[in-house]
């Protein structure tokens, strides 16, 4: 207020100054308003940085510290909410396919390197082969740069990232977003889910109104459901090893490698693709808007593997609002919103041959994320 | 983005003369993973 009072002041003497001499400058513009808006500008974007800093370490302070911070929906995620996200997207990806010029590409995707870390020896082709900083983005490793563990009782990440949250579903199925809030394992997956703790529930919990309905269903169906529904719901006395229902969430950053692998041998079965929001899925986001995953665009692969039931739920964000699957590569996602309100329903997919779907190997490339 | 991971796996064997079989993960929150890292492991 003090820095505008004195602009304001500056300025009308520079006015009175120009109109005392009257001849020479005419209709100038003022000189100080130019300098001052952008002194402002810079002043304010500073001020909200060095905030951002400040808010930034008390966050990193609180988790050295073994502070487990809550939910905390905020003035900015109620802004979010409002934002046309699928337009920003895809407005951005149609941004970064913009083809560069071959000699501008090298100092493109190393100014992309430098600013999310991102490992360039690893890139399997010379950078000014990347057409666009979206092609940079999905790039492929060089040969060797993965090696995939062999041991045959071993599950693998299928991406880069870092850790979010691992465990065991206990009855609940529900998994923690953060302390303080948890959503439920068949939100994230789709009611129609193959879930195993689900469908032993299901098939002693059906109240008869439902049972008509469910059966068309359960017969398309069913024959894997059972099979896969948990023998700790079905068969208490069975000498058989106990089955666990597992889960692991893990984020990717901007610049990790963005290609989803297969985390063992499976077979996938079906394939549902929730349109959803497109909120950002950075650690700030899950502290701060409810059911993010659940909201999200996101692709769900269901099959089975040796061990019997497994799912992997891919869940696009903002900066990367495409899932392209190389086993079905006509899906199309982060597309233009047709009923701007209500949600659509998951749109489904079963692989042929029936029971059997995809085959994939462990390691094998299943899809990647993308920019737009 | 994110990848979400729920899969069935061994949990505890029933009978005490046979050596555990369940499923353990190898990472914990906060770990930073690579594709092809093994993220759990259980015996046979």
């Amino acid at each position: 207020f003090f820095f505008l009072r004195n602009l304001h002041s500056a300025t009308n003497q520079a006015r009175a100054s120009i109109n005392g001499s009257g001849s020479s400058s005419g209709s100038k513009g003022n000189p100080f308003l130019v300098p001052g808006a952008t002194v402002a500008t810079i002043f304010m974007l500073g001020a909200l940085h060095a905030r951002r800093m400040y808010s930034d370490k008390k966050i990193e302070e609180a988790r050295d510290s073994g502070i487990e911070l809550e939910l905390q929906p905020d003035v900015k995620a109620k802004f979010l909410m409002m934002l046309p996200l699928r337009f920003i997207s895809r407005f951005w990806g149609f941004l970064s396919s913009t083809e560069l010029p071959v000699w501008l590409r090298p100092y493109a995707h190393r100014a992309w390197a430098r600013a999310f870390h991102s490992n360039l020896e690893e890139v399997a082709l010379p950078l000014d082969q990347y057409a666009s900083v979206k092609d940079f983005f999905v790039r492929s490793l060089k040969e060797g740069c993965r090696p995939v563990d062999t041991d045959q009782h071993s599950l693998i990440s299928p991406v880069d990232g870092t850790i979010v949250r691992v465990g065991e579903l206990k009855e609940g199925v529900m998994i923690e977003q953060v302390k303080g809030f948890s959503y439920s394992v068949s939100s994230l997956l789709g009611a129609g889910s193959f879930l195993p703790l689900m469908a032993a529930k299901d098939i002693h919990q059906h109240d008869g109104s439902q049972q008509e309905n469910n059966i068309r269903d359960e017969s398309t169906k069913s024959w894997w459901r059972i099979s896969l529904a948990s023998p700790k719901l079905r068969e208490s006395s069975s000498s058989r090893p106990m089955k666990g229902l597992f889960y692991c969430v893990i984020y990717l950053r901007p610049g990790d490698y963005h290609r989803i692998h297969s985390p063992v041998d499976w077979n996938v079965l079906l394939r549902r693709h929730f349109s959803g929001r497109l909120y950002p899925v950075n650690e700030r986001a899950t502290r701060t808007i409810k059911n993010l995953y659940v909201e999200n665009e996101r692709v769900v692969l269901e099959g089975k593997w040796q061990e019997g039931y497994i799912a992997m739920a891919a869940v696009g964000a903002t900066n990367i609002g495409s899932i392209e699957l190389f086993i079905e590569p006509s899906l199309r996602t982060n597309q233009p919103r047709k009923k701007l309100l209500q949600s659509e329903a998951p749109e489904e997919r079963l692989y042929e041959p029936e029971g059997t779907g995809v085959l994939l190997k462990k390691g094998d490339q299943v899809g990647v994320f993308n920019m737009g | 983005s994110t990848v979400v991971l729920v899969f069935q796996a061994p949990a505890l064997k029933k009978h005490k003369d046979q050596l555990p079989s369940e499923f353990r993960f190898c990472v914990e929150k906060g770990d930073k993973v690579r594709m092809g890292e093994a993220i759990g492991r259980w015996h046979d």
